[in-house]
């Protein structure tokens, strides 16, 4: 027999000032999700299931940026995307640009499971959602009001805004950092300067 | 973007991942966290999900790095952690966590802070944000 383990995450590049009461906030939300986990694994179930059941768990707390709560396209609308991986075989499924589905890392697992593909988006992906009859929300469901507030912001500074990415060793928040970097006509990625980037 | 990586009792390992992406983006845009061997991947040897700036994950692969790190340079999780995002990323900041076909957790982040948290059978169990 050999011995489980789990990790999960909840996003990297976190505001240094997150007030204290956000702080224990996120932690209650991961020690609650990592106990769905645990206790999936006590009771021996298999890994693919406990993946599954986790990332459902954290896409439905708008705490974080997946599922409700998730971070807003420039038009305030929201486009999901999830993957999932089984580590038995090498099996995988994708999907990206959905926006109606409620627990898009499940839609993965059917396009792992239950199609000839690897990977769906956008129409093919919410068309396969339905004739799966996974449960779909309007795209309401998955806006919060921290992140329309955030969305002005990041407009206002004219930059693509990577939640709470902070540069290291950077104080402001990442709007105010990504103003005081931003070109009058350069595009700006995450708080930096787009020419940075390695053209994709 | 939230993630999760398990090995079960089998040994049997698997990873997911999902996001609404970055705050302003242009629609129709895709990141890391859907393309497999970026933002995520599970193989015998280990499950990783990564979350960060997704145009640095995917030109480093982050993901199936790790794996490759472990199957071709013998390197154990956490050092295989440690190297990639350390040497893999370029001027793109992420993080990631990870388990091995063993029964071991192991993270890493080159950002300010990583929301994160980790279990093992005899009983670990961590939860965390800063370094």
């Amino acid at each position: 027999m050999a011995r489980w383990a789990i990790a999960i995450h909840g996003g990297a590049g976190v505001d240094p000032n997150l007030p204290e009461h956000r702080q224990e906030e996120a932690k209650r939300v991961l020690a609650r999700c990592l106990q769905v986990g645990v206790d999936a694994l006590r009771g021996g179930a298999p890994a693919l299931d406990v993946v599954e059941a986790v990332v459902r768990e954290l896409e439905t707390d708008p705490f974080f940026n997946s599922g409700r709560g998730s971070a807003l396209t420039r038009l305030g609308t929201v486009e999901m995307e999830a993957s999932i991986m089984d580590g038995r075989g090498r099996r995988c499924g994708a999907v990206s640009g959905v926006s109606t589905v409620k627990n898009p890392v499940s839609l993965a697992r059917l396009v792992m499971d239950k199609s000839p593909h690897s990977y769906l988006a956008f129409d093919g992906a919410e068309e396969f959602a339905r004739e799966q009859g996974l449960e779909v929300v309007d795209n309401s469901y998955f806006i919060t009001e921290d992140n329309v507030d955030t969305l002005k912001l990041a407009k206002e500074a004219n930059s693509i805004l990577f939640d709470y990415r902070i540069p290291l060793g950077g104080s402001e928040t990442c709007s105010a950092q990504a103003g005081s970097d931003n070109h009058s006509n350069g595009m700006v990625m995450n708080g930096l300067p787009i020419s940075i980037y390695a053209p994709e | 973007t939230v993630g999760c990586a398990v090995v079960d009792s089998n040994g049997f390992t698997a990873a997911a991942t999902s996001t609404g992406g970055l705050m302003n983006k242009m629609t129709g845009r895709i990141g890391d966290s859907p393309l497999i061997g970026s933002g995520t991947y599970a193989c015998d040897v280990c499950a990783v999900s990564c979350t960060g700036e997704g145009e640095a994950i995917i030109r480093s692969t982050l993901a199936r790095d790790v794996a490759a790190v472990m199957e071709y340079r013998g390197a154990g999780l956490q050092e295989a952690v440690d190297y990639c995002v350390k040497e893999r990323l370029d001027e793109g900041f992420a993080g990631l966590i990870a388990v091995s076909g063993t029964g071991e957790v192991a993270y890493g982040f080159n950002c300010t802070g990583m929301f994160r948290g980790c279990a093992t059978e005899d009983g670990f169990m961590e939860v965390g944000i800063w370094e």
